[in-house]
């Protein structure tokens, strides 16, 4: 565990703080993608599943059912709660799910470090993390106008994979054969679907004007 | 699954 990656976990729990707390806040979810909170959970669940039997660190086992609770919990208020779920953008939520859980599916079956149904289920929740975004920064597109909440949760994501990157640095240059190249790779993808939103959002703040993406 | 390598991270 190295500063890198704590940082990088605190942002990702924040980032998921953030929105629900806009949820149950605002009772609205007007500009969240459902798509992505399901592919989020997907991913989480898949990944976690070795909960149970795998005991890393009460660190990981605590941030796993965080993870999980909270994501499912934006789940719910967006599927279930009366209010919120009145609030959801559907007609431009339109981002198909198979076209990203097929790939990934197919991609873990092929690339994958061990050939068991746990491995294989963990490799394509990291496929699948590197891609969910997708549908949210699609959906961010249609609406144009993205409110300060969803913005900043936006960039909390972000951020919590550049700190992993870093983290990664920081391994390979201090734990001798450390290597994860399935993961490095995914990553680095990952990371890269931000940099668009990132530029956008750095220059809304710079110039302290509401974010707004090009059409 | 125990064996060989760990997921350490999240």
């Amino acid at each position: 565990m190295n500063l890198f990656r704590f940082a990088g976990d605190i942002l990702h729990l924040l980032s998921i703080l953030v929105l629900l707390l806009k949820i149950h806040a605002t009772k609205s979810c007007a500009g969240i993608s459902l798509k992505t909170q399901e592919l989020y959970l997907a991913v989480f669940i898949t990944r976690y599943l070795d909960l149970f039997w795998n005991f890393h660190s009460l660190y990981n086992s605590v941030f796993k059912v965080v993870y999980i609770g909270t994501t499912s919990m934006i789940v719910w208020y967006m599927r279930r709660h009366r209010n919120v779920k009145l609030t959801y953008d559907r007609d431009h939520d339109t981002f198909r799910y198979l076209f990203l859980v097929a790939p990934c599916a197919v991609l873990s079956l092929l690339i994958n470090a061990r050939y068991n149904l746990f491995e294989i289920l963990w490799t394509f929740s990291i496929y699948l993390e590197a891609v969910a975004i997708l549908p949210q920064l699609v959906l961010l597109q249609r609406t144009k106008n993205v409110d300060n909440l969803t913005g900043n949760y936006v960039f909390l994501l972000g951020l919590y994979r550049a700190f992993y990157i870093l983290n990664w640095v920081y391994r390979f240059a201090t734990e001798p054969g450390y290597s994860a190249w399935l993961v490095w790779i995914s990553g680095l993808i990952q990371t890269g679907l931000y940099l668009d939103f990132f530029y956008y959002y750095v220059q809304a703040w710079k110039q302290s004007k509401k974010l707004q993406l090009p059409s | 699954l125990t064996e060989g390598k760990f997921h350490d991270e999240l």
